[in-house]
């Protein structure tokens, strides 16, 4: 473990908690993508199938079931609880388009032919792109609740800090995952536009995001 | 393709 994987997980944690607080409080999903929280509970369950195969760590065991319960909860606020306030209607991204090709490049690019291995890389794969409903969303309403966009800063973030951790890792002890590297690439790539809208018009306190 | 890391991350 290093301060950049920490600090990531603790990111990725944040950005889990704010999204499942703003629903819960707000009693509202309104500018939330249920598409993408499904896509994001699909990540976890097809990557921690391990939990009761391998035990890594007592820090790991935690927050993977700790991700696995507020993914799932989430999901079960905006299609159960508060199903009258989902917008439907705009989180209309296509996910068959995300799901086949992540599906197909998993059986062609892994590490081992085995159930387990092309279920972690579908997870891989599939959590780089799994943002893409709520960011066309965005685009679609054309704004984001402040809220939202600071669930959305810490999520991005938590990726860009494992990339540094795959390089401390690379410098310390010669680990590199390649799949994970470049899915974990493509995925903060996917974030840049909004970071530059964050930092641009968000952290100025012009509350909410507005696109051009 | 490369080794197989043992999937230690989150």
């Amino acid at each position: 473990m290093n301060i950049f994987r920490l600090l990531g997980d603790m990111c990725h944690l944040v950005a889990i908690i704010i999204l499942f607080l703003k629903i819960w409080r707000s009693k509202s999903c309104a500018g939330i993508s249920g598409k993408s929280q499904v896509l994001f509970a699909l990540v976890f369950t097809t990557r921690y199938l391990d939990l009761f195969t391998s035990f890594i760590s007592v820090y790991n065991t935690v927050m993977k079931v700790v991700f696995l319960v507020l993914a799932y909860a989430t999901v079960y606020l905006i299609y159960l609880r508060f199903r009258s306030t989902y917008n439907s209607e705009s989180d209309s991204f296509r996910v068959e388009f995300l799901l086949v090709p992540v599906a197909g490049l998993s059986f062609l690019e892994n590490y081992a032919f085995a159930p387990l291995e092309i279920l972690w890389t579908f997870s891989i794969y599939l959590e780089s792109v799994a943002i893409l409903p709520q960011l066309f969303m965005i685009t679609k309403t054309g704004e984001a609740e402040s809220i939202t966009t600071h669930y959305l800063f810490f999520l991005g973030l938590y990726r860009a800090l494992y990339l540094a951790n795959w390089v401390w890792r690379y410098h310390t002890e010669g680990f590199f995952d390649q799949i994970a590297v470049v899915s974990g690439v493509v995925q903060t790539i996917f974030y840049c536009d909004f970071f530059y809208l964050y930092f641009t018009k968000v952290l100025r306190g012009s509350g909410k995001m507005t696109l051009p | 393709s490369s080794e197989n890391p043992r999937h230690d991350e989150l």
